[in-house]
């Protein structure tokens, strides 16, 4: 069985990226062979785990247009059982060359999913990172997932208000185009146990989701922010750090979940 | 003479929406006319207002689609000389909606441009908050600009990352679409003076953009990130906090420039 999560949420900066480096790495040093496919054309999950997208030959982007397979273009990272599908900037021409060069909505929404189909016998997880937008590129995230979307929330007023309109367009990705698609989870980031707005907002967003938000809280945490300039995940810059403990305890957390459904 | 600027930067989270709010309010307190131009359709400006954008009649999306124009939407808020155009969900399908129902790509890249002008003469200053992405929507906002692009920049290492991509846009925008357009300034944001990695990237930035970047650099300061919550700038909120003293020397440094410009 293969569990692929689309990471989503249109509001910026909120821990996304953080959030599938991470969580991937941790759930294979659990043992878990885990492939990270990042669609943001800002290419950030690239860069934290060591890579430069200009200097790939190829991204998703020539698998989108139908030069390269997947297969093609998986990148070993330098941790074992952590595979990415790298990003590249020419990916945010995606949005208006698709709408002009593939006419029919539907197939210009599954070119994630259909690219996946052929190698998802080689893992046991696949997290993709998306862009803080609900266009295209996410809507192809959201119609790929098979286990549903995980949400960081930032622990913050402005990340709450944007919950909405995400549900709406999980929704209507549901009715139209995945309805095996669902809120997994939403997970707390940036949560600093000093400040009453970050417990302000565990609390609502606990009132509201009830137990579909992890138990685990993401703190906020500098090596968390560090970790990317050396283009390392947490576990391998800074593995005895409160942000290192967080995340394994997140990849604990899901596969639980996983093993008890 | 009116300065319309575009506050842009495709990375998320990074202060675009606190520095249009809160540079606009101290402009409006120092006797500047301000209009603030939502056209990010999380509608995070305008409900750092103090409006909600779900109860307002109409929005920018009605002047895109032609239904109404931008003087039938202006909206006073609870200070004064500071007018705001609000955002609306509805603008997350301009997009596509726009690439098909205006095959013109000049056109469509326009239409914020258009809008703005019948208005200019109520206003000394116009700041446009746009969403992060590159797209149809920032790109109108880089078109309206003309005095340039403010871009606020957080003092995290995945924030300078983007800027080369960031770049790289202005100059297309400046080529095609507006050739009045240029980098007016960078704005440090969230610096933590306990931190090691917001130095450095100060000095980065700082060494690479010499005088583009602003001398007044944006703390990280909590009072700034509850502000939103009681939909108000920091100047009602907490107008003895860092982040106000920052945002109110921030418009002093402007005002300034274009004195002496
Ligand atoms: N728990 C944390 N503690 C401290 N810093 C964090 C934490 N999580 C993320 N960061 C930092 O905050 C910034 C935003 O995080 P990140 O880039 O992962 O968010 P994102 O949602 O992917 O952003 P975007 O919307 O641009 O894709 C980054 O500089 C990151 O290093
Ligand atoms: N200097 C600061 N100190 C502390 N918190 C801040 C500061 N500036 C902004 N924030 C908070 O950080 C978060 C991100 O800021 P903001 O929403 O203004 O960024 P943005 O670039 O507009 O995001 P988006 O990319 O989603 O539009 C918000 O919750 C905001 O309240
Ligand atoms: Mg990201
Ligand atoms: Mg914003």
């Amino acid at each position: 069985m293969t569990y692929i999560y689309a990471i989503a949420n249109q509001k910026g900066g909120v821990g996304k990226t953080t959030t599938v480096v991470n969580l991937g790495a941790y759930l294979a040093a659990a043992g878990q062979r885990v492939l990270i496919v990042d669609i943001d054309p800002q290419a950030n999950a690239t860069s934290c785990l060591g890579l430069v997208s200009s200097q790939l030959p190829r991204s998703l982007y020539d698998v989108f247009v139908g030069e390269a397979t997947l297969a093609d273009i998986i990148t070993l990272t330098n941790r074992i059982r952590l595979d990415l599908a790298p990003s590249s900037h020419a990916l945010a021409a995606l949005e208006t060359e698709a709408v002009e060069a593939i006419p029919d909505a539907f197939r210009r929404s599954y070119l994630l999913r259909d690219a996946l189909t052929p190698t998802l016998h080689r893992y046991d997880y696949v997290l993709i990172d998306s862009p803080p937008s609900l266009g295209l590129i996410t809507v192809n995230a959201l119609s790929a997932a098979t286990h549903g979307v995980l949400v960081p929330v930032q622990c913050e007023y402005l990340a709450m208000e944007g919950l909405g309109q995400l549900l709406s367009t999980i929704e209507r990705v549901r009715q139209s185009l995945n309805p095996r698609l669902y809120l997994a989870g939403l997970i707390l980031t940036m949560h600093d146990s000093r400040v009453k707005l970050s417990a302000q907002v565990e609390a609502e967003v606990r009132a509201y989701f009830g137990d579909r938000v992890f138990r685990t809280v993401i703190p906020r945490n500098i090596r968390l922010s560090e970790a990317p300039s050396y283009g390392e995940p947490i576990a391998s810059y800074a593995p005895n750090s409160a942000g290192a403990y967080a995340y394994q305890a997140l990849a604990e957390e899901l596969m639980a979940r996983n093993r008890a459904a």
